[in-house]
């Protein structure tokens, strides 16, 4: 995957990191001390669309074989997380006690055209 | 998305620097909680001392030997799952007792379980952790009742009572799994234990509450796989 330049225009993963202090939750929440809510931004022009490593899944074989059929059938093509992990969380709920859990699919590592 | 509707990320790119932030830090929240299953984020927590949060990892670390009952919590990274999960949030919680009414001769402690997490989740095992102060020699009977609330959340009734022999000082451990299970969706979910002893143990019946040793319970909870709908 790609991270976001300055100028980037292309697909790529935008880093923003939410810093618990700044938001005022680092009083319940224990551990980590921020979450970096990346997200995916930039154009999917078709001649990016489905190029192999950038999200290789059945859904971009499906549009090469609508593609390689006719030009006309292809369709958008989207800037997605194309790799996600969970974010593991130590926090105090309303009663005072003490919770583990990781929320699944939370940090996007990377983004790709669909 | 669809021609017209603007999806989020785009949305944000053309908003000005500082409001694309306070966008974005708002959607950080948002999403948090929902993950959570918090309708807000929880007020101002009463964190217990530092002596007693230390004595019970402590005591979760000495069980050692069998790591897999080892709690996520005393693991970096993720949570290991107690069985092969569906890929679904599992949650691990740590609720020290609250001190209720007490005589020479019994003591009543109160654990409470937050409304969101005891309808969102299924308990897949709960222990109740209990350390005795220096009661008098030999083997010493205690009676453990454990008491839920009725569903109208006005009475108590008796979910469980155990013999707990206590062979000396130190802590000892119950499963109260099917008890704090039972709590799922109640109003007001808290698990009240009530310990008797037989005569009175010329000290107190568990270490002061002000001593690290409080009373706690960790449980182990999963999301609760939505509701299948079977196809005929």
């Amino acid at each position: 995957g790609i991270d976001c330049g300055a100028d980037s225009r292309m697909c790529c993963r935008q880093e923003f990191f939410v810093d618990f202090k700044e938001i005022g939750w680092e009083d319940w929440i224990i551990q980590p001390e921020g979450y970096h809510m990346n997200y995916c931004a930039g154009l999917c022009p078709l001649h990016m669309a489905g190029i192999p490593g950038l999200a290789a899944s059945f859904h971009t074989a499906v549009l090469n074989r609508i593609k390689a059929a006719s030009a006309a059938a292809a369709v958008d093509s989207c800037c997605v997380p194309t790799q996600r992990r969970p974010l593991s969380l130590l926090y105090y709920d309303r009663d005072s006690n003490i919770v583990k859990t990781d929320i699944p699919d939370m940090i996007v590592d990377s983004c790709g055209c669909t | 998305a669809a021609r017209g509707e603007r999806c989020p990320a785009c949305g944000v790119a053309a908003l000005a620097p500082g409001a694309q932030r306070d966008v974005l830090l708002a959607l950080a929240k948002q999403s948090i909680l929902a993950k959570l299953r918090l309708p807000a984020r929880p007020s101002a927590p009463q964190p217990p001392a530092r002596g007693t949060l230390l004595a019970a990892l402590r005591r979760l670390r000495e069980q050692r030997s069998d790591t897999a009952a080892l709690p996520g919590m005393l693991r970096d990274g993720p949570v290991p799952r107690p069985r092969p999960g569906l890929g679904l949030q599992e949650y691990e919680i740590l609720s020290f007792a609250e001190s209720g009414s007490s005589t020479s001769r019994s003591v009543h402690l109160h654990f409470r379980f937050s409304r969101e997490l005891s309808r969102s989740t299924e308990i897949l095992q709960a222990t109740l952790y209990l350390f005795w102060a220096a009661p008098s020699p030999g083997a010493q009977p205690v009676t453990v009742r454990l008491l839920r609330p009725d569903p109208a959340g006005t009475n108590t009734t008796v979910a469980s009572e155990t013999q707990l022999e206590v062979q000396g000082p130190g802590w000892t451990t119950l499963d109260v799994g099917p008890a704090v299970r039972s709590l799922s969706g109640r109003e007001t979910p808290r698990l009240t234990v009530e310990l008797e002893v037989p005569e009175d143990w010329g000290s107190p019946l568990l270490a002061e509450h002000s001593d690290s040793h409080r009373p706690f319970v960790v449980a182990q909870a999963r999301a609760r796989t939505p509701h299948r709908v079977h196809r005929r």
